[in-house]
């Protein structure tokens, strides 16, 4: 799930 | 969430409130790049749009809200409330040179050809930069306040807690963010020259740091 650990950082 | 990822969101979000606080308290702006502010500000307001489509967590949105409304909030300091102290003859960075080349490598290198994508790029690379009219305006007047110094080691502090992180998520998580990885590499070798600057001069020494 990549896309949503990318979002996960400020 | 690993240490160094928290330690470095804490170490911007010190950063941050070191500057605000610094311009609240002397009601002065001097020696404060309004460019790398309204740059930092774009930043924020271009990468956090997936605050509407992507739900990470609490603590994610909390800080992105927060992120938004200081950097926003530094932004009115500098150009309205306390603009007579804005020190605008050394504010003189050409920021088209940073724009420019942001906005063509960001439509050249993202992770898809949609709006909200190349604006997450686009953000992504303009953090990696936003800091240059400050640094500019550090070497053009040849000096800085200690508090100035703070908020920038804070600031280095937080990117290279971010390498870290990027490390530790790697090998953790099989985690590999090629865009944010290069350009946050690119953004802490700008750091390096003022940590030494900053470790030699201000942490030895006197309040303001002077160059040589």
């Amino acid at each position: 799930n990549q896309e949503l650990l990318r979002h996960d950082e400020l | 969430m690993n240490i160094f990822r928290l330690a470095g969101d804490v170490s911007h979000l010190v950063a941050i409130i070191i500057l605000l606080l610094k311009i609240w308290r002397s009601k002065s702006c001097a020696g404060i790049s309004g460019k790398s502010q309204v740059l930092f500000a774009l930043v924020f307001s271009t990468r956090y749009l997936d605050l509407f489509t992507v739900f990470v967590s609490v603590y994610n949105v909390v800080m992105k809200v927060v992120f938004l409304a200081l950097s926003y909030a530094t932004v009115y300091l500098i150009y309205m409330r306390f603009r007579n102290s804005y020190d605008s003859e050394n504010d003189t960075f050409r920021v088209e040179f940073l724009l420019v080349p942001v906005i063509g490598l960001s439509f050249l290198e993202n992770y898809a050809f949609t709006p909200l994508e190349i604006l997450w790029t686009f953000s992504i690379f303009l953090e990696a930069v936003a800091i240059m009219p400050q640094l500019f305006m550090i070497t053009k007047t040849g000096e800085a306040e200690s508090i100035t110094t703070h908020y920038l080691f804070f600031l280095g502090l937080y990117r290279a807690l971010y390498i870290a992180n990027w490390v530790w998520r790697y090998h953790m998580e099989g985690f590999f963010d090629q865009i944010a990885v290069v350009s946050g590499v690119v953004q802490t070798i700008f750091y390096c020259d003022f940590f030494y600057l900053y470790v030699t001069r201000v942490l030895r020494g006197k309040g303001k740091m002077s160059l040589p």
